[in-house]
């Protein structure tokens, strides 16, 4: 069955914000609201750091920083 | 910058390295010369010192690994994450993986070992990343020519709140990112394209779109691996959609983001004197199909058509445009053109043949 592209950019995202930017966030969580808050919060961080237009949301720019080859290690935190 | 958390350090300034296994993609001795040269970035620039050894445990392992490796950061295949590193620390502490599955070089065609290398080593000493984006500890990857590369300031601050300043007698300084709205910012080149318009300074340009809100900062390197640095004099031949690139004596086409066959070439190619030895700026008049070249307190006119000089030229710069000595930069735009000196812009009416305005340099830029 064919992903949303939607859905695939969305997986791109969470993955990225996990790994880089200590995303916290159940995979499944009930609370779906909850779950989008904490991905935009650390949206906004990922986009201040990177020097990015900061708007909690994944637009081009910022998913086309997200696909640039880079170093494994965190930005921020451990 | 940003030093890692809890401030780690080593507790010696001499430090040994070993390189226990080699990417397949180079010859050995590039592999080991381009860790060498990266250690040397930081050498450079503390009191710290390097030396490797060939059996034991070093203070920094250096190896290349496959996906899940075992140190719970598995790798992710070919692009996406190129390398990790530890800070320091025993054991692991320190240690650099580069992840095998990237194509490596010594050059700039796949990831340059020397780059990446370079950064994975700032942070085995305690740095962490920097959000200054011409940093070498900014988080992705960008090409510099092994030979051109200069550690930037912020790197150097960063490592020596760790570890202090070199024990040269000169202190090394670096380049810093020029920042858009800095009033006293001035441009190596300006140039159109396809409707946004590139202001090139240092490694660095501008890609600003008039109706788009944000400057469009860009390395240059990102786009032009091969051009990295130091473009002096640049514009757009609309009717070919493409921009021609000078730096010293030499120029590039630009097809898009794509260098054409064939280049550099000599802009002696072009018509100019020997005694020409790089141009200050140049646009292209896209009604007459006329390209200025300004060199020092002169310039010339070229024909695109006949794809060669005008006589009559060289012509004094004063004489036709009003404008005293040398320009850094020059393009068109509607029915103005615009020259570039210092921090100063000059807004000139080719039909009043007169400087209309006189404007900052980065007035173009959202501040």
């Amino acid at each position: 069955v064919p992903v949303d592209p939607e859905d695939d950019t969305a997986r791109l995202v969470e993955s990225y914000l996990n790994h880089f930017y200590g995303l916290k966030t159940e995979a499944h969580s009930r609370f779906r609201g909850k779950k989008i808050e904490a991905v935009s919060e650390t949206l906004k961080e990922m986009q201040l750091f990177l020097g990015l237009e900061v708007t909690g949301k994944y637009d081009d720019e910022t998913t086309k920083m997200m696909k640039q080859p880079r170093c494994g290690m965190p930005d921020i935190g451990n | 910058y940003v030093l890692t958390e809890g401030h780690p350090k080593w507790s010696t300034n001499d430090l040994t390295y070993r390189i226990i296994n080699r990417t397949p993609d180079m010859r050995p001795a590039d592999v080991d010369e381009a860790i060498k040269q990266a250690f040397e970035v930081w050498s450079n620039v503390t009191p710290l010192t390097f030396r490797r050894i060939e059996d034991g445990e070093a203070d920094i392992m250096i190896s290349f690994q496959y996906r899940d490796h075992g140190d719970n950061s598995p790798f992710d295949g070919p692009n996406g994450i190129l390398a990790h590193a530890f800070q320091p620390g025993l054991r692991i502490g320190g240690d650099v993986h580069f992840d095998e599955e990237e194509t490596w070089t010594k050059d700039s065609r796949g990831y340059s070992l020397f780059n990446v290398a370079a950064h994975e080593l700032g942070h085995s000493l305690g740095l962490s990343h920097s959000t200054d984006p011409g940093a070498l500890m900014f988080p992705t990857y960008t090409y510099v020519d092994p030979k051109e590369f200069h550690l930037h300031q912020d790197d150097i601050n960063g490592i020596q709140a760790i570890y202090g300043p070199s024990l040269k007698p000169v202190q090394p300084t670096g380049h810093s990112t020029p920042e858009a709205c800095n009033p006293n910012l001035s441009f190596d080149a300006v140039a159109t394209l396809r409707g946004e318009m590139l202001f090139f300074k240092d490694r660095f340009f501008w890609r600003k779109h008039p109706q788009r809100m944000d400057n469009g900062f860009n390395i240059i390197s990102d786009f032009w691996p091969t051009l990295s640095s130091g473009i002096q004099a640049a514009y757009e031949n609309v009717e070919k959609d493409q921009v021609v690139v000078f730096k010293e004596s030499k120029y590039w086409v630009l097809n898009g983001f794509d260098i054409a066959y064939g280049y550099p070439k000599r802009i002696h190619q072009l018509g100019f004197p020997r005694t020409v030895k790089r141009i200050n700026a140049v646009f292209s008049d896209e009604n007459t199909r006329k390209t200025y070249f300004f060199v020092n307190d002169k310039y010339w006119r070229y024909d695109e058509n006949t794809q060669s000089m005008d006589k009559g030229y060289p012509r004094k710069i004063i004489k036709d445009f009003g404008i005293t000595g040398k320009v850094d930069a020059v393009f068109q735009h509607e029915d103005y053109i615009y020259f570039f000196r210092g921090t100063n812009q000059y807004q000139f009416d080719p039909k009043t043949k007169r400087v209309v305005r006189i404007l900052r340099s980065n007035s173009w830029f959202t501040c």
